[in-house]
């Protein structure tokens, strides 16, 4: 796991955090819950929550799907290729690309449309950013930063689990196993 | 477009099943070593600066494979689990052209995925004899 330059990470009077859809998207109630099932993910793991609000300018965290260039310097690149970015603590902003063939629910392995793409998997690997995890080259963490298209990988892997509870220390209601691994290592050697 | 499961997906949306996927285009670069020119190497340049890899010093992008991106394709592959080659081989295309993140890998010049990390050349434990002052 990595974190941002400067590990930045949500403050200690933080941990409840809301969040909000972009009106102008008009959401499903369905694909709305696709991102209540992604947060829940990570509040598993670590001590903070996630709580949908309808007020789009105060929420912590704010999610839209755009299309090109939305006004952020970092314009979409329409049908796969990028699919989505978010900012790291505590922006909150959460973009996805709007021309992407965005399925939420279902086995996506089975379409029969190569560009179609898994919206929890995406939604979950940017949540990652949003709590302050870069990039991982574990394969298998969601913090990996590609994802086949008709491809469906939401479990958070040990890496990712070890990274978050760095920032924010462990749910104490999680049950897995904690973090063992750092990325610093204590001298027991005695010697200096 | 959201859809609520893959059968909603509207037949006829994309003929053929064709994607218009930018970076297809990186599959006609397959071999292409340093010291080449080829048309779309300043494309994949643009790409590796998207993603942290070329530096906004060298972001003057010509089709040579010059140092700048052969140094951006060993940290890549170092990055993504590759043999470091510095050249554009097939496992090393297949893996750019896959869907992803629009975040950078590398954000100021600094990045913590494999290519950051810092390997002990030697057992620091085993060799070190040390005597506390």
């Amino acid at each position: 796991y990595t974190f941002f330059p400067g590990s930045p990470r949500w403050p200690d009077s933080k941990r409840d955090l809301t969040y909000a859809f972009w009106p102008g998207n008009n959401l499903t109630t369905e694909a709305k819950s696709v991102f209540t099932r992604a947060f829940d993910r990570w509040s598993t793991v670590i001590p903070m929550t996630f709580a949908e609000t309808d007020s789009f300018t105060i929420a912590d965290i704010r999610i839209g799907f755009f299309s090109g260039d939305h006004g952020d310097g970092e314009p979409f690149d329409g049908v796969l290729g990028t699919l989505a970015h978010a900012f790291s603590p505590p922006s909150g902003r959460f973009h996805l690309d709007g021309d992407e063939n965005w399925v939420v629910s279902g086995d996506i392995s089975d379409s029969s449309i190569i560009s179609a793409v898994d919206l929890e998997s995406v939604a979950v690997h940017e949540i990652g950013h949003l709590l302050g995890l870069g990039h991982s080259s574990v394969e298998d963490a969601i913090m990996y930063p590609t994802i086949p298209s008709r491809t469906r990988k939401v479990e958070l892997a040990q890496d990712d689990i070890d990274g978050v509870q760095q920032l924010y220390g462990k749910n104490p209601n999680y049950n897995g196993s904690s973090s063992t691994s750092s990325v610093q290592e204590s001298d027991t050697s005695g010697a200096h | 477009r959201i859809f609520p499961d893959t059968s909603s997906i509207p037949p006829g949306l994309f003929p053929n099943n064709a994607t218009a996927a930018a970076w297809d285009n990186f599959k006609k670069l397959s071999g292409c070593r340093a010291g080449q020119k080829l048309d779309g190497l300043n494309k994949l340049k643009q790409y590796f600066h998207d993603f942290g890899y070329i530096p906004n010093t060298f972001a003057n992008f010509t089709d040579d494979f010059d140092d700048a991106l052969e140094s951006a394709l060993k940290t890549y592959q170092q990055n993504f689990n590759l043999n470091v080659t510095g050249e554009l081989d097939e496992q090393t295309l297949s893996q750019l052209i896959k869907p992803r993140c629009g975040n950078a890998d590398i954000v100021n010049g600094t990045t913590a995925m494999n290519s950051g990390k810092w390997t002990p050349p030697f057992n620091t434990t085993s060799h070190f004899h040390t005597v506390g002052h």
